[in-house]
């Protein structure tokens, strides 16, 4: 399967609602410095449960629009991604949003609880906890540098 | 537990060796995957070394910052065709690559997206993006109400274009 | 003792708006240095924020990776023009920046370089190193007896060549 | 004053004499990927007296071509640094060599204890406890995102 189209409603400097995509099998986000491509990168691993921490934020509130200074546009932004499973063309729709400082999860609509939704992630291949389909920014060469104990701890969260 | 670890560790160092020789397009570039304690690798560490093309081997810490994203690339890849997930998201990975190298990932990368992985990478050089088969243009939109610069979005579809350089080479939209 | 380390601070933080200001291209970019305790700053910290052409004030985490290079650089020559060194060797500088930030540093460093310091940068990207002076030129050299790839140099001066791209992308000597 | 010529002798990936120069004003260093551009500005923080794990070694004695892969071209490694004042043309000449695995100064070719060495280095202006003229690969965003204590060391030092 794989991601169609990510929905920022917002979402750090995505004001109001955008719809990003239809993706495809080589998509590449492009743009000038401070424009918000990297933010786009926050807004789909957030979509898929990621913590504060490695969103570049202290907080979760932290990610409304307007925020950090003071000027938040809505007490709340929300981020669904559209996944499509290309072989039967069935869609589902995750959705995660803030409201104040806490996370509300979605699949199709429905509320469900965090275990609930990352189950069904783990379904469709997306480990939150090993993560190894995300390199964020500057981080590309950690991968090769981990020394030998965290690189068996790796193994071990994998396996 | 013990053959879960042993299955997931055999197959990625079975793999890493052949992927990193087809991402440095050198059959004299060579990977392993090596347990410091044999009988019971899971007990203590993993090393990872390479040798770079036409280089001897050495210490992981001697290559150069290319040398560590290539070396970098083939483990995730060797990582992924053990547990494939759906796509990848990669920010700016081709920062320390010469052109090179560059047109060496994205012609592996060109190869694995058609078949096994959708790729979302974000890049600054046009060698990089101009293969892709969409564009995902942000820009800067100033928000006359706050003040505030924004991001908005344009989305292109290149599937068919022929891959040619598309961008003037500072290739901002 | 207090008065070197006042001296010091007042001038950096004096320069250090003018020269991000000059670096940015943007008169309204603004950069500045607080010391957390006015009376006695050497007791504790010092804080450093930018905000960004066009953006409002905001903690300096939550700039871009681009952003936080110029800020960087800001600090570093301003630095600089309080104990100006005889020459700067920038390793890669300009990996995070889009084409427009490396115009804007690359003439900034272009009109100081004819005044008041020597600068050595490493670069991959043709828009930064073809307005230098004069190319140090490696590339990789098998040696035969070692089977092991060494380096070797050469030197262009280019102070006679119209300030033009020189290269073909791959900028490679 | 500014840096006229290197000359670097077996050191790193630099196999034999070779000399590296005139540098200009404004000079770029390029090349492939892996072939020695870090190895060159290693050679000028090494002239300078920069310590061994800023070096990318563990050890001085790995500094020498091939020592790393068990090949030492030669016992020694040794880089020369021509300083040049260009209001008067004087020329001083900085070397420093590893013989084994101990660190040797000269000052126009008369060996010094390293005292006497960094004095002369900081009358004309070069401060190694400092380095703020030197930045590694990698390193230019951590200029910015020191914490304020570490920024208020940074102005003891200078000052
Ligand atoms: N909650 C928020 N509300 C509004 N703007 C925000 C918010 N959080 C971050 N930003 C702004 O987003 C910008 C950074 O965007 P981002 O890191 O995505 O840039 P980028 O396109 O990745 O740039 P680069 O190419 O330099 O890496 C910053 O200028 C920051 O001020
Ligand atoms: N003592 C040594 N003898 C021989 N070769 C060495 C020695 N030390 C390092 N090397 C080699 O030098 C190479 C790295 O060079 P360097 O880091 O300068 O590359 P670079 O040109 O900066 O590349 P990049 O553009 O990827 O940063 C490595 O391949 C390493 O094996
Ligand atoms: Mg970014
Ligand atoms: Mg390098």
């Amino acid at each position: 399967g794989r991601l169609k189209v990510l929905e920022v409603v917002n979402f750090k400097s995505y004001k109001g609602r955008q719809v990003v995509g239809p993706f495809k099998n080589f998509t590449a986000i492009i743009g000038p410095n401070g424009s918000g491509k990297s933010n786009l990168m926050d807004a789909i691993s957030f979509v898929l449960g990621e913590r504060a921490s490695n969103l570049r934020v202290k907080r979760l509130s932290d990610l409304i629009h307007g925020a950090p200074v003071g000027k938040p546009a809505s007490n709340k932004c929300e981020v669904s991604a559209v996944y499509e499973d290309p072989d039967t063309g069935d869609e589902i729709r995750f959705s995660r949003s803030v409201i104040g400082n806490t996370s509300e999860y979605r699949i199709n609509g429905r509320v469900v609880k965090v275990e609930e939704y990352s189950t069904a992630l783990e379904k469709i291949g997306i480990l939150m906890k090993s993560k190894n389909f995300l390199v964020y920014q500057g981080q590309v060469e950690n991968i090769a540098m981990k020394n030998a104990k965290e690189r068996t701890a790796m193994f071990e969260e994998m396996s | 537990r013990f053959e879960r670890f042993m299955r997931c560790f055999e197959h990625v160092s079975n793999k890493i060796d052949e992927i990193y020789k087809s991402l440095a397009r050198n059959q004299s570039a060579q990977a392993f995957l090596g347990p410091e304690n044999a009988e019971e690798p899971y007990l203590e560490g993993i090393s990872y070394n390479c040798v770079a093309p036409g280089k001897r081997f050495r210490p992981m810490d001697n290559l150069s910052g290319g040398e560590k994203t290539v070396a970098a690339l083939a483990l995730l890849f060797a990582i992924h065709s053990f547990q494939p997930a759906p796509f990848f998201v990669l920010d700016e990975i081709d920062a320390a690559l010469d052109n090179t190298n560059i047109s060496k990932v994205v012609g592996y990368i060109c190869e694995q997206a058609k078949s096994n992985f959708q790729m979302i990478v974000i890049s600054l050089k046009e060698e990089f993006f101009s293969h892709a088969d969409a564009l995902v243009g942000i820009y800067p939109d100033l928000e006359v109400t706050e003040g505030m610069v924004g991001s908005q979005v344009v989305t292109l579809d290149l599937s068919n274009v022929p891959d040619t350089h598309l961008m003037p080479s500072d290739g901002v939209v």
